[in-house]
């Protein structure tokens, strides 16, 4: 989803 | 969030404060080497660099600090404090690890998930990473006595990457279109790195005895 950031792992 | 990934996330932290610990307590960074450091501060300063514009969350935010903050002061204390530094080993942290940088960045440019700048940083950040424990690893098998906390860093920091894989084959299987490849490939990569220092870690730990890893 756009926004959403792609990544949310350290 | 899933128990792996911060089990994965808590070994990470636990690296990097045996590893300050060692060097701000007993002033010495004998058996560390700075290149890989340096390595892992590029790999956080370019990992991070949705720092300030992504908010994920109040955990995720102040744990990309505390790496940021860490790794750079690592760095810092083995260059310029002005015990610390007398300690590091210049002779035997020969591993040539700028020609690590370029082909990591080489291949982020084309492998990668979206050709944008922070996509491409990110995947960098994520290939550099999985060859940063190298300069570490050549160190560790050329100083015949690897001490404990230097072991315990080591030993953490691949456990952590291990953990993370958990975590992965985890939200692969509970999260719908959670496939990230490049992530998968590069942790799997870098935990392969750490298996013949696993091998002789536990075998230390086993028979009780001073871990050597054979030159």
């Amino acid at each position: 989803p756009l926004g959403q950031p792609m990544h949310d792992e350290l | 969030m899933n128990i792996f990934r911060l089990a994965g996330d808590m070994t990470h932290l636990a690296s990097v404060l045996v590893l300050l610990l060692k060097i701000h307590t007993i002033k010495s960074c004998a058996g560390i080497s700075l290149k890989t450091q340096e390595l892992y501060a590029l790999v956080f300063a370019t990992r991070y660099l949705d720092l300030f514009t992504d908010y994920i969350s109040l955990y995720n935010t102040l744990m990309k600090l505390i790496f940021l903050v860490s790794s750079f002061s690592i760095v810092w204390y083995i260059r310029h404090h002005k015990i610390v530094r007398r300690s590091y080993d210049k002779d035997q942290d020969t591993f040539r690890h700028y020609f690590l940088v370029l082909p990591c960045f080489l291949l982020a440019l084309v492998i990668n998930e979206k050709f944008t700048v922070k996509e491409i940083m990110w995947t960098f950040s994520l290939y550099l990473e999985a060859v940063a424990i190298l300069p570490q690893l050549v160190l560790l098998q050329r100083t015949r006595n690897i001490d404990n906390l230097t072991g315990q860093y080591v030993f953490l920091l691949g456990a952590y990457r291990s953990l993370y894989i958990l975590n992965w084959i985890y939200r692969y299987f509970t999260e719908p279109h959670y496939v990230h490849w490049i992530t998968w490939i590069s942790g799997l990569v870098q935990t392969l790195l750490y298996a013949d220092f696993f091998y002789y870690y536990f075998q230390s730990w086993k028979n009780n005895v001073k871990l050597e890893l054979p030159a």
